[in-house]
């Protein structure tokens, strides 16, 4: 379960980094 | 010629440091390298001079990383005329510390039987990247947030063709870690780490888009000032 949270955290950095 | 591989460690091609004009015939030319965790200058000297030199040994000036020889320089035999000798000089980082400008800045001291040499040098930060370099993912993250944005640089790395995956494992090779890899809108987001001989963690957002040779870098650190040099390891 954590390792979904932290896979889904690194999709969001990604997307706020591409769409600040 | 470059022995830069696509899976070991980038060694830079050698270049001349001291001219044999300046050195009363001795010419240095080198290189630095890392293999499993040991740092070495890679250097061929030559006796371009009409006499035979001996008694070498060689000396660092305090630099930003402390990198001092880890054992004396050793010339086995006396160098005739027009011999050239390639020696590996082991480094180890405990060496005294002064901050040099440009940081990546090292002032080196040679002697033979003729005099006292001196020449300064640039090395590569990478052979400063260590073996245990993986950030956990969970810090990763944590950390990130928490660097502020004014110590986030960025850098473009220009005319690379290779894909994704292809730069993960050439710059693990090279002691940088990919953490994560996200494709956000086609376009591949690697997010790595490293950790230098001094501790300092530096993490990194690769930038890839597809049909685009220029990527672009971002640079996250505590010591921002390590940035430029990070991103010449990468270039």
């Amino acid at each position: 379960e954590m390792d979904d949270g932290l896979d889904e955290a690194f999709s969001r950095l990604a997307q706020s980094r591409t769409n600040p | 010629g470059g022995v830069g591989t696509l899976s070991g460690s980038y060694v830079a091609p050698k270049t001349v440091w001291l001219p044999a004009m300046k050195a009363k015939g001795l010419e240095i030319s080198g290189t630095f390298s890392r293999q499993v965790g040991s740092i070495s200058m890679d250097l061929v000297l030559t006796n371009k001079a009409l006499q035979v030199m001996s008694d070498f040994a060689i000396q660092f000036n305090r630099n930003s990383f402390g990198l001092a020889p880890a054992a004396p320089l050793q010339v086995h035999a006396p160098l005739a005329p027009n011999q050239s000798v390639e020696i590996s000089l082991p480094l180890n980082t405990v060496g005294s510390v002064m901050k040099m400008d440009p940081l990546n800045n090292l002032q080196v001291a040679v002697k033979n039987n003729i005099d006292v040499f001196y020449f300064s040098t640039l090395y590569p930060l990478h052979i400063l990247f260590v073996e245990d370099g993986k950030m956990e993912r969970q810090m990763f993250l944590a950390t990130w947030k928490d660097i502020p944005n004014e110590n986030e640089a960025q850098f473009q790395i220009k005319d690379c063709a290779l894909s994704a995956d292809a730069v993960s494992s050439k710059l693990q090779g090279s002691n940088i870690f990919t953490i994560a890899k996200r494709n956000v809108e086609g376009q591949d987001m690697l997010y790595q780490s490293l950790k230098l001989t001094n501790g300092i963690w530096v993490l990194a957002e690769l930038r890839i888009q597809p049909s685009n040779p220029s990527f672009t870098l971002s640079l996250k650190c505590r010591a921002p000032e390590v940035s430029q040099y990070v991103y010449q390891a990468y270039d």
